[in-house]
């Protein structure tokens, strides 16, 4: 979701249909889909819709056509159905509908007709604060699609309403817990909720900050093995910098590289970092346990679907959902009961098999079985030659080589000649992020 | 005269014309700068076309090619908000009524 950076600064909204002759429409049926839509926001948030019968209504909504003086015209039937103007005064909040259109109200269906009910939950949407967003099922998605039966806000734009204006109960906040209003926030002091006001959303919300060093995780295996060492992090406005850090996982993510670092991740394209990240982790993968300061590591399976590990569990999603089920202890994909945490997993796109690194050992996973493949664990050094032990992260990137990230270096791994490329490591900082 | 409009024309075929005008699409939602309509510069090198397609072709969720296709066509044609996406579009929310 994208916060275009207005709100209004009262839940207690009112509105007023000010077009009083529509043509084909009858005026009632229209009242009671603008009505419905706006309860649709009013389900999910602590805002009220009241209508009035008043210039001065909080959103005024107009049904015009062609140039209606506002600099943004109608184009007659079909392409651009509405407009809205975001939160604020004077025309601030009121919403448009191209009069030339063929609405239908009251769930009325026709191939050629559109439902005036979809249109005006997107455009008071936009009347309440949020952009458009590239999730497809979103509602705020620019191009309108027909809404189920069974229609529910989704994920996308319910969160973006909750972080505006905050949920309506305990219970929905209950299922985003890292947006708890700020009277329901464990500790406030550490609570910074803003707005940015040039838009394209950054939100910092409560969080642990992670200034303070993350408790090193001792292995209890029968295996010796050593502490793993306090993640290292230079720290402006509580967020890592990735030009001075380690990282918790990276993986390829439907094709583009995810960086993990406490409850961060950064977006890395085919033209850098993507714009608004680092994102928190639970604004993209719902649900993840709310006392989560990392990931341990993070793969995308060969069915799409993406797994989480988090200490001795693991989480799988589809796409930002999780799955029904899960987490699940890792002795349910056969890993030892002494483990504590796996380091990394990779599909390798040499035999397609998802291998799982911890400590010294690593696990080759059969998909079919669903359990670890006999003959392993075996150590890493025997066959990943030069990559060490303890690693931080590790993926296959688009150029077929796969990386072994430890601290703030990292290894090229040539797949070919099954060992690292050169001995000494280079800087992640300045290979992926292009600092000096 | 106004012309007689035929009764056997589909109100909805009539709807939906194909957008020819590609930068103006792209210009009025946001994938290219508007600035331009100022300074009556209307030749773009196909760079920034390229950009601009495969940015609406991310936001619209359909296969990024840089390239006007048939995918892209059939984007551009469905109905849609008016609000930029992109950015807030200028003076949309600072207007006065």
């Amino acid at each position: 979701y994208t916060l275009q950076g207005q709100k209004w600064h009262h839940v207690n909204l009112t509105w007023s249909l000010r077009t009083r002759r529509l043509d084909k429409v009858d005026h009632g049926w229209v009242r009671s889909d603008l009505n419905k839509a706006f309860q649709v926001w009013a389900k999910y948030s602590k805002l009220t819709f009241r209508e009035v019968n008043s210039e001065s209504a909080d959103i005024l909504v107009f049904f015009e056509k062609g140039y209606h003086g506002d600099g943004y015209p109608f184009d007659g039937p079909g392409q651009v159905l509405a407009h809205a103007f975001f939160p604020g005064t004077g025309r601030g909040g009121d919403a448009h509908f191209d009069e030339e259109e063929e609405w239908l109200v009251a769930d009325k269906t026709s191939k050629d007709g559109t439902s005036l009910f979809r249109v005006a939950v997107h455009e008071f949407g936009h009347s309440l604060g949020l952009s458009h967003s590239s999730a497809e099922d979103a509602l705020m998605f620019p191009w309108y699609q027909d809404l189920k039966s069974n229609f529910e806000l989704p994920n996308d734009d319910r969160i973006g309403i909750q972080v505006l204006y905050g949920a309506k109960n305990d219970k929905i906040w209950g299922d985003i817990p890292a947006y708890r209003p700020t009277s329901q926030r464990p500790d406030p002091s550490t609570t910074v909720p803003t707005i940015s006001s040039t838009a394209r959303t950054v939100i910092t919300k409560s969080m642990t900050s992670i200034t303070n060093p993350i408790t090193p995780v001792t292995y209890t295996t029968s295996r010796p093995m050593p502490p793993r060492r306090p993640p290292v992090a230079v720290v402006v406005d509580d967020k890592p910098d990735f030009c001075n850090t380690s990282f918790d996982a990276v993986s390829i993510i439907r094709k583009d590289t995810f960086f993990f670092k406490g409850k961060y991740t950064w977006r890395l394209g085919p033209k850098g970092v993507y714009a608004g990240y680092p994102a928190l982790i639970s604004r993209l993968w719902y649900n993840l346990p709310e006392d989560m300061n990392q990931v341990d590591a993070v793969y995308e399976r060969l069915d799409g679907k993406i797994v989480f590990f988090i200490g001795r569990q693991y989480y799988l999603f589809d796409g930002n959902n999780p799955l029904r089920g899960y987490p699940k202890p890792l002795t349910t994909l056969g890993l030892p009961e002494e483990l504590d945490r796996v380091d990394a997993a990779i599909v390798w796109g040499h035999n397609s098999k998802t291998y799982i690194f911890s400590g010294t050992m690593y696990w080759r996973f059969d998909d079919e079985t669903g359990q670890m493949e006999l003959d392993y664990p075996r150590d890493i050094s025997s066959v990943w030659r030069g990559a060490g032990y303890n690693i931080d992260a590790a993926f296959q990137w688009h150029d077929g080589a796969t990386y072994f990230f430890k601290n703030r270096d990292f290894w090229k791994f040539n797949d070919l000649r099954m060992r690292v490329e050169q001995e000494e490591p280079r800087s992640i900082g300045e290979f992926w992020f292009n600092c000096t | 005269r106004p012309i007689q409009e035929s009764n056997n024309t589909s109100r909805r075929a009539r709807s939906t014309p194909i957008y020819e005008d590609v930068q103006g699409y792209l210009m009025k939602f946001g994938y290219l700068p508007e600035s331009d309509l100022e300074t009556g510069n209307n030749l773009r090198d196909g760079s920034q076309l390229h950009d601009a397609l495969r940015t609406l072709q991310t936001f619209g969720n359909i296969p990024i090619t840089g390239k006007l296709d048939e995918a892209t066509k059939q984007l551009m044609k469905r109905p849609r908000c008016g609000v930029s996406d992109i950015s807030p579009t200028a003076g949309q929310h600072r207007t006065k009524r």
